[in-house]
């Protein structure tokens, strides 16, 4: 499918920007985000990451290259910023440009700029799919993507219980709202159920069951897998080893 | 200890306002606020709640007030917005102002001033304590509260895996940094372990293992507890039941 592109060339040579997006924090978005990647370019596309969330980067981390430092090189008279390659995946991350102790306590605009200069002075080249993990909530850094990108769609990640389902409407709303109307390729639910190791028949719904189906099929909106709760995950993500979805398991083949 | 006052007269009857911070979303910092508000008023105390989640706002939910609608009477000659109360404790959030189906797809400045119209016309009378639950990240809403209110100091909640510590220290580092200077009087590591219902004596430690504690450690902060991942408080969010501490349990004892 052509991108359809109006005035916002910014990334002519990426087939499909696709915004990863969850309204609430802590849900699981940026895990996700590198699952999804890793797996798109273990499929064999080139594929891209930008980490939007500006205060909170963890992209850097989840692949295991806090220490990296982008390089600037010039091309055609211009500054261009060099992605950071892991897994075959390029990444980029306020992250690598700030000292992780220190809290970037900005104000919108500031954020939005950071944002502008990743987006815009990147080196992306040919890329099959550019995904943007995007910050918690519904705000400038939000506006500014979507104004300066032609984004393909928004994927939609949630936990099942209330408050969190609460937050991923508002996410979809924005998207599908007059002001954005960008297309939502699906939901994700994460945290689903939790099944300890000794009681391999157990599911314990700690966040809720379902919630995520239920909010999927209210909407009209696909819903791509439900993702247990697996401590795995959670040390791949501190260890900086993003867990590729196995292809034979619903979440695999759903994306 | 009486609270100094700069040039800051903004609550003048309220004795403490502490500020429950985390850095990275979903690690329970509303749930946490929540409960400390509640068991607070069942002490005696008198206790206001704001939601200073603009983009998120989970405390109407979780006091099981989403209905309910902030009336505004005049004062004086002022008009004033007088809280919503529930279980002893005061409230306000952007919340109560607007369709919870609606995304705010608001700018920093935006945000900053409803933040401010919720601080500065609220009719919060004498207050013991003033919980603040503060957003996710570092940005807009930080920056007016710390700079429009003298906070007699900050908590932070944080979950044991390293994504979350490295914003729990970007949370600590904010309110220590020479900007701010908010004594954090704790850290708070919530979903410590899972305890199944079934296998009373097992403890799953999803997100890792004292994490929490480590960093208190580290950075010289007193812990004010661990709390367990347990269904019956994610429950009650949903339901809106606060779970108050019990006074016997560590957590509620060190609070
Ligand atoms: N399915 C899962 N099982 C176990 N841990 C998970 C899972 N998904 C996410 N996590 C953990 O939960 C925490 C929050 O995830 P993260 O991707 O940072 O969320 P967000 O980007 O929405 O803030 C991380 O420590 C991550 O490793
Ligand atoms: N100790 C806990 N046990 C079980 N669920 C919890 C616990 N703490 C928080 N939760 C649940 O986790 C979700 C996120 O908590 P919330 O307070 O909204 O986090 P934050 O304010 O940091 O975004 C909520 O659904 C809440 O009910």
């Amino acid at each position: 499918k052509k991108r359809e592109i109006n005035q916002k060339p910014l990334l002519p040579d990426v087939k499909n920007v696709i915004a990863v997006a969850s309204g609430k924090g802590g849900v699981g978005k940026s895990t996700v985000t590198a699952s999804l990647a890793v797996s798109l370019a273990q499929m064999g596309y080139k594929v891209g990451l930008l980490d939007a969330d500006i205060f909170g980067p963890s992209i850097p981390k989840m692949f295991g290259t806090e220490d990296a430092r982008p390089v600037v090189e010039k091309y055609d008279g211009k500054e261009r910023i060099i992605p950071v390659e892991k897994y075959g995946v390029k990444l980029l991350s306020i992250g690598y440009f700030v000292d992780p102790e220190d809290a970037l306590v900005w104000r919108g605009a500031m954020a939005t700029n950071a944002l502008k200069q990743l987006l815009g002075d990147a080196k992306w080249d040919d890329l099959d799919y550019l995904l943007i993990d995007m910050p918690p909530g519904t705000s400038d850094v939000h506006l500014t993507v979507v104004q300066t990108i032609a984004l393909t769609g928004a994927v939609i990640v949630t936990t099942p219980q209330e408050v969190a389902l609460a937050d991923a409407r508002k996410g979809i709303s924005m998207f599908t709202g007059k002001q954005v109307a960008v297309p939502v390729l699906g939901l994700i639910e994460n945290m689903a159920w939790f099944t300890p190791a000794e009681l391999p028949d157990n599911k314990y719904y700690i966040f809720g069951k379902d919630g995520g189906k239920k909010l999927s099929e209210k909407l009209g909106v696909p819903l791509l897998g439900q993702l247990p709760l697996v401590q795995s995950i959670r040390e791949g993500g501190d260890d900086g080893q993003p867990m590729a979805l196995n292809k034979d398991s619903i979440t695999g083949s759903s994306f």
